[in-house]
């Protein structure tokens, strides 16, 4: 049971890809709703980054379970895991 | 690098080449493991003030400042949340959490691309010469993703989005990971965020070949570069006791092996591992190694790494045999005691001897460095290929460049080899890989973009691509190293690059995002989906009827249905192409090769007359099958427009599924 819980609680980078033009009228700034959505979520989780150019959204730490209510959130494009990449 | 710019015609007619301000304009951003600043590659000697449309910064962190930037190395900067995030605080001990390149990949890869020009550059004394980028007045931007611990996708992602906002208008990355659709690919997302905005992005092709299917970087705004061999080599041969010699390369330097033959003995026979023959660590005993010579095969662990193992065994040298994994490619390092490489062919009689021979010897003679030899280049066996496993209709790799025995700048916190009980410090290296192959696109990409500097993405592409080469001067089909025969369009794409031709290509094959976006639509991506890519709304349209070969790109990949599929013996769709003329007003007539009888191609119409720059016209070409082949055959064909003066090439590559 504690190795199950240790794995519920382990975190991963996701990347978070928000769909801007759904932001919600009450948000003065796309930071804030970014902000707001992760932490419908997660209290603790912080972005680490966001990002404007590339995409639309940012990247933040979060258990498997908390990504996969995040994606179900309104506005939400996906959440994809975290790749690790190679030097050729 | 030395010996490529001559290889590639660099140093003839400079008159065609751009002029120095306007290729002093162009800025390569590359993302890999930072840079090593006081490398003589980034001496900025003659530059002039650094581009007004530049917007980045140089960072400061471990043993880097602002003033480690200049006029030559205009920004630096370093991405590491994602990776600390998933596996701690940086060690500063161990590497730099700053630009600074604690590895020498970074380092080779941006002065491979943009490096300025050095006289007397060399590793050991090989490969002596002047060496210089392929683009030596455009400025350089590095953005260090790579860590240790690897390159994490939200790193990269921050990195492209800070080179986008720097105003690069070259991005060059050497890695790749996975084959993921491409609205999970970091790289395939950042890199169409690149193009829209109008820059060009090049990616390694990736190191898995030969085996089929093995690309990474396979979207179809990314420009993938597979690597070739040049006409330079570094001998070393295998003296055998029984007076038989073979060759080999290598790139050792220090103490010689005594003027003698010595004892000569098969790792697999030195060790109890059962993987004993490649020399992984801890796996030779040292009993039965020291004083000899001992033969690994290839594989699993580093090439280098084998050399340390046995030199640490009491081995005085160290036979490397290729499996047929590599073949007769011939990949030189600088190895830590007297070593040399040699290919399956000759491997396998080494050890025919080595098993027949009850008291088997060996030397090496190790001969420096030879030029001019030919045939080359031949396609690396490492080089990964095509089909492309994502979408089979756009035929990647896109070009082959020189990625083998490449000469670079290095970083002086690690020696030649990387290992770290390697304590020797170089300013240059030899490495091979298609990192290497790629940045010389970079660097060369930036030349087109100089010369052309209102061209697209797709447009400089276009220009590297029809204007590459697919055979010798003799006549004969480039080979594959791994094989031995003629390479395909799997293997090299459109062909090698030909940079002083890719300056003047007469036609090109332009394309915009929104072509792309169509392609995105064909591939039945959803809005979201799309949107994930793009990074903004586009609406497919549900009345039109999109298709993957509609994208006017500039090499063809035709999938026919294999023997008993439906589909045999019909007329598959027309593939149309819109060719822009950048050249002058003329006439291209078509002329088709083909080496399969099963598949006739027509085109339509077969001369485009151009009376203007930027005319654009367009063709059709129909591609109808008398027969079919079993699943997983494929044949190939090429498509040449010329007016007497251009020829403006494409590959066709038929895969029967």
């Amino acid at each position: 049971a504690a190795v199950v819980k240790s794995k519920e609680q382990q975190r991963w980078t996701y990347i978070v890809h928000m769909a801007k033009s759904e932001m919600p009228a009450s948000f003065e700034h796309h930071l804030h709703w970014y902000d707001s959505s992760l932490k419908s979520v997660s209290d603790s989780a912080e972005m680490i980054y966001t990002y404007d150019n590339v995409i639309h959204g940012f990247s933040t730490r979060l258990t498997a379970k908390q990504a996969q209510l995040l994606e179900s959130q309104p506005g939400i494009l996906s959440v994809l895991p975290e790749l690790k990449y190679e030097l050729h | 690098t030395t010996r490529t710019p001559q290889f590639l015609g660099l140093d003839k007619n400079p008159a065609l080449l751009p002029e120095s301000n306007s290729e002093s304009d162009v800025i390569i951003g590359v993302l890999d493991t930072g840079v090593w600043p006081e490398s003589k590659s980034f001496d900025d000697t003659g530059l002039g003030p650094i581009p007004s449309s530049w917007k980045g910064d140089c960072e400061s962190g471990t043993n880097f400042t602002a003033s480690n930037c200049n006029r030559k190395l205009i920004g630096a900067r370093y991405f590491s949340k994602g990776y600390e995030g998933t596996l701690g605080p940086i060690d500063t001990s161990k590497e730099s959490r700053s630009p600074r390149d604690d590895d020498g990949h970074g380092t080779h890869t941006s002065t491979t691309a943009a490096g300025s020009v050095v006289n007397d550059a060399n590793l050991f004394d090989y490969a002596k010469g002047t060496a210089r980028g392929m683009a030596t007045r455009a400025r350089v931007a590095a953005y260090k993703v790579c860590w240790l611990g690897g390159c994490f996708s939200s790193d990269i992602l921050a990195a492209m989005e800070k080179a986008i906002e720097d105003n690069v208008n070259v991005i060059s990355m050497s890695l790749g990971g996975g084959m993921s659709d491409y609205y999970r690919d970091s790289v395939a997302i950042g890199a169409f965020s690149a193009m829209e905005k109008g820059i060009f992005v090049s990616c390694s092709a990736g190191n898995a070949g030969p085996s089929s299917y093995s690309l990474s970087n396979q979207a179809p705004w990314i420009t993938t570069v597979g690597a070739g061999t040049i006409d330079r080599d570094f001998p070393a041969y295998v003296s055998l006791g029984n007076g038989k010699n073979f060759s080999g390369v290598s790139l050792y330097k220090g103490n010689s092996l005594p003027g003698k033959l010595l004892p000569f003995v098969y790792a697999g026979n030195a060790s109890n591992a059962t993987n004993g023959n490649l020399c992984m660590i801890g796996t030779l005993i040292p009993q039965k190694v020291a004083g000899k010579i001992v033969l690994c095969d290839r594989g699993v662990n580093s090439r280098v790494q084998k050399g340390s193992v046995a030199k640490d065994a009491g081995a005085l040298g160290m036979v490397l045999a290729n499996t047929a994994a590599n073949g007769e490619e011939l990949v030189a390092d600088a190895h830590l005691l007297p070593a040399t490489a040699v290919g399956e062919k000759n491997g396998d009689i080494i050890k025919s001897y080595l098993f027949a021979d009850p008291n088997p010897t060996v030397t090496i003679l190790f001969e420096g460095t030879k030029v001019g030899i030919e045939p080359s280049p031949v396609v690396a066996a490492f080089s990964s290929r095509g089909p492309n496993s994502i979408t089979q209709e756009i035929l990647k790799p896109d070009v082959i460049a020189p990625g083998v025995n490449i000469l670079a700048g290095w970083s002086e916190n690690v020696g030649p080899t990387g290992l770290s009980i390697d304590d020797r410090r170089v300013g240059f290296n030899i490495i091979s890989g298609t990192s290497m192959s790629c940045p010389h696109v970079s660097g060369l990409a930036a030349l087109v973009k100089a010369e052309h500097q209102d061209w697209s993405p797709a447009a400089i592409r276009s220009a590297l691509m029809t204007t590459a080469y697919t055979a010798y001067k003799n006549g004969q089909k480039l080979l594959d190293v791994s094989t031995g025969k003629p390479a395909t369009p799997f293997d090299y794409g459109s062909g090698h690059v030909d940079p002083i031709a890719a300056l003047d290509p007469g036609l090109v094959y332009d394309l915009t995002a929104d072509d792309y976006l169509n392609f995105a639509c064909a591939l039945k991506y959803s809005a979201a989906q799309i949107t994930s890519l793009a990074g903004r709304n586009f609406t497919c349209d549900a009345s039109k009827t999109y298709s993957v070969t509609d994208l006017n790109y500039p090499s063809f990949s035709v999938v026919l249905a294999g023997t008993g599929s439906v589909g045999n013996g019909s007329t598959v769709p027309k593939y149309t192409r819109t060719v822009t003329n950048v050249g002058s007003p003329g006439t291209y007539k078509v002329s088709i090769s083909s080496e399969s009888p099963l598949v006739k191609i027509r085109v339509e119409p077969e001369s485009l007359s151009f009376s203007a720059n930027n005319e654009k016209k367009s063709y059709t070409v129909t591609f109808t099958t008398a027969g079919s082949l079993p699943s997983n055959s494929n044949s190939f064909a090429r498509l040449e427009w010329t007016d007497g003066k251009h020829t403006v090439g494409s590959p066709i590559a038929f895969s029967w599924t």
